[in-house]
């Protein structure tokens, strides 16, 4: 059975990062 | 016509396909506006949770590095907004706290390391993610537990810290100990306190609330255990500082009805099956402050009962217990200087710190042990309550 292939690390941001990635507008931000 | 033919469990791979368009829409339905006491209530413990991970299962598969990141950012983002909005919810906090730890616990149970892959079936192990590792993302996301977790347990104390004073010190359940003379009226009965009071029984019911939220939600049981302990550790706490700082409450009749609140808690304990979990241990302060109300304090044998007993207590707690002790009648003594003296004496090579209450601020540190689930993906189907129609079941 071939070797699987290495998987591909995917470098993760900080909850604080992701905050700042916010997707959609914060109906409650100020 | 097509013919719709059903297809057989066995086709699918477990995985749910979804437009990249139809992301925000995923996390809207499944997270921002899913309420744990609607339709959630009918769900399979973890399934919001479930879903999400064959939702990434999808991306992964489609070795969409981008489409994987922008999901675990929604969905991380989309917990952290519903944990704002109604994080004073303990049903919310603890809907999410289960949900998010059974997230980390799929991005273990199928990374493909070899760790996470013993309980695994065959079946399982094919589930494993094909093209990336996330285990960055599960740092994240065990980040994001951790504060979710102390939200928990902040919501938890809001509810319990007004039952504690009452339930566990004033309210007294064990009739005429306190050697007030019974009036004329026989006194009300111990399950009905005066309005607005809380009894023992209060807090009993409301740890069973707690528990019974947390296991509806599908909590891993060993998180549940941290949880009773935390609970534990305020209730006991809250309680031997307050007995601390009230000379009403240093006497003999307390001493006993601490005691017997107590033999109660350990009672709500055995019959969770918590009895090792840590919880009890928490109340070994309250528990040796209670005998201290209740032992004899004049003699050098006394003296040296006491501080072999009191192991839980600083010397600051226990002096000023003997200084607050009030004796119930006329016949007992107040405790001498010349007894607390001795203490004192006995005591003073200890090393401790000489604070005399207890910080009930304090947050144990938690942990989140891989729990993998026997759950197959590939059988999950996707209640209709939950608006998710646009999600194909790969």
């Amino acid at each position: 059975r071939p070797l699987p292939r290495p998987r591909i690390l995917l470098k993760a941001p900080t909850l604080a990062e992701m905050e700042e990635m916010n997707l959609f507008e914060d109906e409650d931000s100020p | 016509h097509p013919v719709n033919i059903p297809r057989r469990e066995k086709d699918f791979q477990g995985m749910l396909e979804y437009k990249k368009e139809d992301e925000l829409k995923l996390v809207k339905n499944l997270i921002l506006e899913l309420k744990p006491r609607g339709v959630a209530v009918n769900l399979i413990p973890g399934l919001p949770a479930y879903i999400l991970f064959m939702c990434l299962r999808h991306a992964d598969y489609l070795n969409d590095d981008q489409k994987v990141r922008s999901l675990l950012t929604s969905v991380i983002n989309s917990i952290k907004k519903i944990l704002k909005k109604r994080g004073d919810d303990f049903e919310t906090v603890s809907f999410w706290l289960a949900n998010t730890c059974r997230f980390l616990h799929c991005l273990k149970q199928y990374s493909g390391d070899e760790q996470f892959m013993k309980y695994n079936t065959p079946k399982q192990n094919d589930h494993c993610l094909s093209n990336f590792d996330l285990a960055e993302y599960r740092q994240v996301l065990s980040d994001l537990a951790i504060q979710i977790y102390q939200q928990l347990i902040k919501c938890m104390e809001n509810i319990l810290q007004p039952m504690i004073v009452s339930g566990m010190l004033e309210h007294e359940t064990i009739q005429g100990v306190s050697g007030v003379k019974p009036t004329g009226l026989r006194k009300r009965t111990s399950s009905i306190a005066d309005e607005g009071t809380y009894t023992l029984d209060s807090i009993l019911r409301q740890l069973s609330s707690f528990h019974a939220t947390m296991c509806q939600h599908g909590t891993d049981p060993e998180l549940i255990k941290q949880v009773v302990k935390q609970q534990f550790y305020i209730i006991g706490a809250v309680t031997l500082n307050n007995l601390l700082l009230r000379k009403d409450m240093c006497s003999w009749s307390k001493g006993m009805q601490i005691r017997y609140n107590v033999s109660q808690l350990e009672e709500w304990l055995r019959d969770k099956n918590l009895m090792v979990c840590g919880a009890k241990e928490t109340l070994e302060p309250l528990i040796q402050a209670a005998q201290l109300l209740q032992v004899k304090k004049k003699t050098d044998e006394d003296a040296e009962a006491i501080c072999s007993m009191c192991n839980t207590l600083t010397t600051a707690q226990i002096v000023k217990v003997l200084n607050l002790y009030t004796p119930v009648n006329a016949f007992e003594e107040r405790v001498s200087v010349t007894f607390i003296r001795t203490i004192q004496n006995r005591l003073r090579d200890r090393k401790e710190s000489p604070q005399l209450l207890l910080d009930t601020k304090t947050i144990y540190p938690v942990t989140f042990p891989f729990s993998p689930s026997s759950l197959a993906l590939e059988t999950i189907q996707i209640p209709s309550s939950l608006s998710l129609g646009f999600l194909t079941r790969v």
